[in-house]
């Protein structure tokens, strides 16, 4: 998961 | 028509001014483009019912497996509309032949003249675009998938509506029709992939982090 950092944390984002 | 509300407004490209040489200076900008649209992308994948109801996990599989599809699938639409042979990446980006040979491009060119030609005789609807687009997304075969039955339903409300919508047109065929143009649409993405990685690996061309992130989850 380390190297989709990106992507995992604009998914958690709400909005 | 909640896909139509949610459809992003079309990106404006950014041109970039750092280098002289023109061909790197349209590979730059396309980069760029491309990586605002990732940004986009996510967002509108949040929005597509059922999505945000998929683990987290699932959710990133499928935008990494299908990312480039749903993002061609814009792109071919929105170069229907230009006569001519061109690609219509932005509004202010727009590549012909000889352009995309230049940038080292022309395997992806080919692919994609040959995807418009197939969604043009098809006379696609922005009903169908949005459609496809989200099930490009829901049907792209990421491997591995924790919930499957999850993704199943996600995928089966998508086919549901595009057959409600072609029942209310009685187009009966349209929906199987529209379906079936799903393995053009990866082979064409799969093309993509390897075009931006090859620019980035061999020809050192810079790409920003998530477009970077997001293809080298395809390598």
């Amino acid at each position: 998961k380390e190297k989709h950092k990106i992507l995992h944390r604009l998914l958690q984002n709400s909005t | 028509s909640h896909l139509l509300l949610t459809e992003p407004a079309p990106l404006a490209a950014n041109q970039d001014n750092s280098t002289n040489d023109s061909s790197l200076r349209i590979l730059l900008t396309l980069c760029d483009l491309l990586n605002r649209e990732l940004l986009v992308l996510i967002g509108w994948a949040k929005q597509i019912p059922g999505f945000s109801g998929l683990l987290l996990v699932d959710q990133m599989s499928l935008l990494q497996s299908g990312w480039m599809e749903a993002l061609l699938v814009g792109v071919a639409w929105r170069s229907q509309g230009a006569g001519g042979d061109e690609l219509v990446f932005a509004g202010n980006l727009r590549l012909d032949e000889a352009q995309c040979r230049a940038t080292g491009l022309a395997d992806l060119y080919e692919a994609l003249r040959h995807l418009m030609a197939k969604y043009r005789a098809m006379k696609l609807s922005p009903e169908e675009v949005v459609t496809l687009k989200a099930m490009a997304l829901a049907n792209s075969d990421a491997d591995p998938v924790d919930c499957p039955d999850s993704v199943q339903r996600f995928q089966d409300g998508l086919h549901e509506a595009l057959q409600d919508y072609e029942s209310s047109r009685r187009e009966q065929r349209r929906a199987g029709r529209l379906l079936m143009t799903l393995p053009l649409l990866r082979q064409t993405a799969d093309r993509a992939v390897q075009a931006f990685l090859r620019l980035h690996r061999h020809h050192r061309v810079p790409i920003h982090k998530l477009l970077l992130e997001m293809l080298d989850a395809k390598a």
